[in-house]
């Protein structure tokens, strides 16, 4: 399982959550304008969080950050 | 398994409950208008529950909190 | 496998009925008007029965407990 | 595997027969007009019998009871 | 694997057939008109005989035993 | 993996042919005009035979007897 | 994995190929017009030969021996 | 796995490949002009060539040796 | 998994490369206009080449190798 | 799994990023205009990024970098 | 898991580069106009990169290295 992440404007963060029994903060990659970023859920990794105006592509559907 | 959540109004939260025999919240992530957040059913999560505004993508159909 | 539950009304509840020999509440989650609560089958949970007036959106398709 | 029944009067009920050698009925849930059970198959539970006005979703198709 | 079952007459009959070298009728679950049962292939049931006016639904389609 | 059959007048019979180096009849279930049976391969049983008049579901579509 | 074979005429012969370096005949089964067998691919069993007019149904399509 | 293949002239020659280091012709199964086989790839088949006008089914799609 | 190809010409190679560190070519089979091959991936085959004027059938779609 | 990059202009850079507690770049591979990657995500890789005017084909759809 | 490439010119490289912690190319294979390749990822395959004016099938599209 993964998702995909394209920046529609610099400074866009791509954050992990850790697996377990808390739930932190263990990376945030940060993108510019149009990088694309793929990312997989992982042993380290249960729950991402995306901040920024961004294009998100998952099994469920696709969504904008900055459309209603 | 995974669902995604964004934001629709800050302070939207996403709450972990806990799998298990008992059933309580082991966390709650807020999140800002727009946030998109993707999580998993994992080891310690079984059941997930949101308050506030927003829009959740789910194998079984999307619907948004705040329209019938 | 899992559910998607979204309350129409305050006070819905999500009941939690135990796997094995005995069929018994092991708990009752409270939803108010537009909060949704995702909830696994589980170890300790094989049925799920949902009062209130709510949509339910499930793998063989949706239903309204209050429309026929 | 799981079916989901809503009731669409008072005094429906669902039963679970148990699994093996034998066939009797182990439990049997009382559900009011409105009321949704989603139900698994289990190590208990291999048959599940309807009795009263309910809807049932099932992975074949959906029916009612009380239609032809 | 299961199948559904909807007695469309009173005295519907589902036979569980046992699995194995031998082939024996070991149980036989009566219906009522408008009751629904759905019934799994089991260790001890390989085969499923119905007799009577009814609704069946399969994985290959669904039929009824009094229409051509 | 199962078949259903449909008989469409009485006397249809379904038989079931041994698995393994030698192929022979261990099983002929006879079935009514309407009667309906839903029967799986089995340890015993790698292929089944169909005589009389019957409608036939399986995976890749299905047949009746009677017409070409 | 199995195939569904019917009879468009008597004396249709389907044919049952060793699994294994070798390759012969271990079972011929006869088909009068109108009977219908389904078979699966087993131990024993790794091709099948069909002689005569028959319909063929398998997981690629469906076939009759009589047309072109 | 298996392939359908349909004799469109009288000697259509099915000829088995080794799995292996080497690569020979283990069997070569003539059909006759209407005969149809079913040949699965196993433990001593991974690849199969056929030889005559025939038509061929795969999971890839149809094809017919004669026609371009 | 396997491949489909279909000679349209005579001279037709199907050439089979070497699982492992080291890529070379292990089998070449020829075929004539209209003949069909069906080759599998297998522990020796880890990537086929095809020279020649040929009609080629995979998962991901088909293609001939004359025409652009 | 894997994801499919065409890149659009020279100099387009795929990044690995390692997989496990820590996330770090451990390959960036370069393209150039018109040159296609296809690319795993395996032990070492968890995450891919981006940078440069490109085509991606994923599962869950396609995107270019430079199109909003 | 296998890709499709065909050679639109001559001197169309498929480069295999290796699994594990380090990227580098282990093999790459020349075709020409006209000709076919289908490569897996493998144990020592996880990255596959392609140089000349091809055509890419994948499971995630087809793609043209020399059109926009
Ligand atoms: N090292 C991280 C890389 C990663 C995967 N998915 C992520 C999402 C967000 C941030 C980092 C990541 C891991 O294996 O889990
Ligand atoms: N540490 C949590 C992270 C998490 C996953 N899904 C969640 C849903 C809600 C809150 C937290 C989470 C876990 O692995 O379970
Ligand atoms: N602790 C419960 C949480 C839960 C999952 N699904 C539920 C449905 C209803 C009520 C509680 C739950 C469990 O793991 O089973
Ligand atoms: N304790 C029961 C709960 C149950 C599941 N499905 C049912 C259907 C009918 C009645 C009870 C049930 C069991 O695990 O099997
Ligand atoms: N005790 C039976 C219950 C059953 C399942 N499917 C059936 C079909 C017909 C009759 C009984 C059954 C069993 O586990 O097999
Ligand atoms: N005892 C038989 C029952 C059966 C299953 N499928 C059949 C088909 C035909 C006749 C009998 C059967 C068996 O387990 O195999
Ligand atoms: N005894 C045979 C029965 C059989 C299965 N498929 C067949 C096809 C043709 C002839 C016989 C068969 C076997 O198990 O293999
Ligand atoms: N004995 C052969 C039978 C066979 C299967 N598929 C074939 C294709 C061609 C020729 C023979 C065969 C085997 O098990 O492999
Ligand atoms: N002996 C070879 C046969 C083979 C399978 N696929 C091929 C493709 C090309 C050439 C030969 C083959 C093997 O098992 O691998
Ligand atoms: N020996 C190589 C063959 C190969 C498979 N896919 C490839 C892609 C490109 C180059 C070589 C290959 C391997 O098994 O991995
Ligand atoms: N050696 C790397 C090759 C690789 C696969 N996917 C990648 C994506 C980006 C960069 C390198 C790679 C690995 O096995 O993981």
């Amino acid at each position: 399982d993964y998702i995909v992440v394209k920046a529609l404007e610099n400074g866009v963060n791509i954050i992990g959550l850790t697996r377990g029994r808390d739930t932190k903060f263990h990376h945030s990659e940060k993108l510019d304008k149009g990088e694309i970023m793929i990312a997989q859920f992982t042993q380290h990794t249960s729950a991402i969080k995306i901040r920024g105006r961004a294009e998100v592509l998952t099994k469920h559907g696709n969504l904008r950050s900055d459309e209603e």
